[in-house]
């Protein structure tokens, strides 16, 4: 079928096509739409007129490139009473599982991203975007560094005036503890598992900056590319990044308490440790 | 000592670490100081998890004698201690240590290589378990990765993650026994039915 549905409990997440369409939790009545994808923004290599590349320093994107599966994506989908997962394999380098766990009111993502080709020598900085209904008018929370979450509003500064010379870097924020926007009936939230960077480019719309690989140095101190490889015997390739973020949609006033209770679990995660037993006496 | 404990500690907080704005030799240092200090640690909290299960030693617990291993590559599916084959008598023991100051229950996920096996809470009470299949992209980033950073194969495959709830009081710990499982007991790891759509 080209409509999936998934979660077994109040959230269920329906996937239209290969992606994600639809977020609904019976609990609380939240119905709305919900879109995510992946783009990338081409490195700048420093050519243009204020010879500023992108680089370890410096979010300098020359132009935006969507990354659209050719076709649709074919799903896999794995089914149990404790959780459900959804495969994507997005193109040859990106691959995500979308968890939902029974009695969680929320999404789990986990994105596999790398290596980054750099054939074509340009340097890549790979997005995801979700994108909401949530009317959010330029305005969108990120934390201080797991600490309380700050207003920020897109092309203004409070204490000057701001000319954007960089409309997408210049809204770019760093994002260690969540992301978060609101209107008048809705609020929308993504935790991270680990700093990344972030905004809102468009009204109801979250990205984070989940990998990056480029080729120029920004002339800001490091003096090498942000072009860190792995190397297995002789063979030699661009990092892989794995990691998480979680993705809830709650009526207006009903988020906070969620992203700090999850957050610090995210952050403090269970410690697991093992040990061999032998015999019967293993209690 | 303690020393490298705090090197990592000190490292993981210091801003080019955290932004990646370092050089790579300088990133390869931390790399390296930053697994000497997780070692450290990891033998300490060892140490300190057996002496909290030991109900046997006096308060003072000077010689552990329970072996605890951690799995810090388990976002890879990389967990030598559950990757065992479990014959009948043999039992694979998970803490589960929750450093918050509240009541968690989450669901706990690890690499098995038998479908065969069982769940049991400390007071021998069956486990809701469920299987999934680990995946070709998941195999082929672990086997990269212990190549490459632990210069190893990573061995026989497992083929599975097995998936069970846990729950663990404040500040303290739960413990849950994994074994093969007799076919006489119900109970087993419920395996996830797995489809794939059409490419269009």
């Amino acid at each position: 079928a080209s409509v999936i549905e998934v979660g077994q409990g109040n959230l269920k997440l329906v996937f239209n096509e290969g992606k994600m369409s639809h977020y609904l939790n019976s609990r609380n009545s939240v119905n709305t739409t919900i879109h995510q994808s992946y783009i990338y923004y081409p490195g700048d290599d420093g050519s243009g007129a204020d010879y500023q590349a992108s680089g370890a320093y410096v979010f300098r994107p020359n132009g935006t490139f969507p990354i659209q599966p050719s076709g649709q994506v074919p799903l896999t989908v794995m089914r149990g009473p404790i959780l459900e997962e959804v495969h994507q394999q997005i193109n040859p380098w990106i691959y995500q599982i979308t968890r939902l766990y029974r009695g969680r009111e929320h999404a789990e993502i986990e994105f596999i991203v790398g290596p980054i080709p750099v054939d074509d020598e340009v340097g890549k900085e790979v997005v995801t975007q979700i994108t909401s209904n949530v009317r959010s008018e330029k305005t969108f929370y990120t934390d201080s560094n797991g600490r309380d979450f700050i207003k920020r509003i897109r092309d203004y500064r409070s204490d000057w005036d701001l000319e954007v010379n960089q409309p997408v870097a210049g809204n770019y924020y760093p994002i260690n503890l969540g992301i978060y926007m609101t209107d008048n009936t809705t609020e929308f939230s993504v935790l991270v598992d680990r700093s990344v960077g972030g905004s809102s480019i468009l009204d109801g719309q979250i990205e984070l900056m989940l990998h990056r690989r480029l080729l120029h140095d920004d002339g800001r101190g490091v003096a090498e590319a942000l072009n860190e490889t792995v190397c297995a015997h002789e063979d030699c390739t661009g990092l892989i990044t794995a990691g998480k973020f979680y993705v809830r949609i709650d009526p207006l006033g009903d988020g906070a308490k969620w992203r700090r209770s999850q957050g610090q679990e995210v952050y403090s995660p269970l410690l697991i440790a093992f040990s061999e037993q032998n015999g019967a006496d293993w209690t | 000592t303690a020393d490298s404990l705090g090197d990592a500690l000190a490292i993981a907080q210091h801003h080019d670490a955290v932004t990646g704005t370092e050089k790579q030799h300088v990133a390869d240092d931390y790399s390296k100081r930053l697994s000497i200090g997780y070692v450290e640690a990891e033998k300490l909290v060892a140490s300190s998890l057996a002496c909290l299960t030991d109900t046997t030693s006096n308060s003072k617990c000077s010689n552990p004698s329970t072996n605890f291993e951690q799995c810090p590559l388990l976002n890879i599916s990389y967990c030598p201690p559950s990757e065992v084959e479990l014959s009948q008598g043999k039992y694979l023991v998970v803490l589960v240590y929750n450093s918050l100051g509240w009541n968690r229950e989450d669901v706990i996920r690890i690499p098995v290589i038998s479908a065969s096996v069982i769940v049991r809470d400390s007071k021998g009470s069956i486990v809701e378990s469920q299987l999934l299949p680990i995946l070709n992209i998941s195999l082929e980033i672990r086997k990269l990765h212990t190549m490459a950073y632990l210069g190893i194969s990573p061995g026989v495959n497992p083929k599975f993650w097995l998936v069970f709830p846990v729950s663990v009081p404040p500040l303290g710990f739960s413990t849950y026994i994994i074994s093969s499982a007799e076919k006489s007991v119900s109970g087993h790891p419920v395996m996830s039915t797995t489809y794939e759509t059409h490419e269009s």
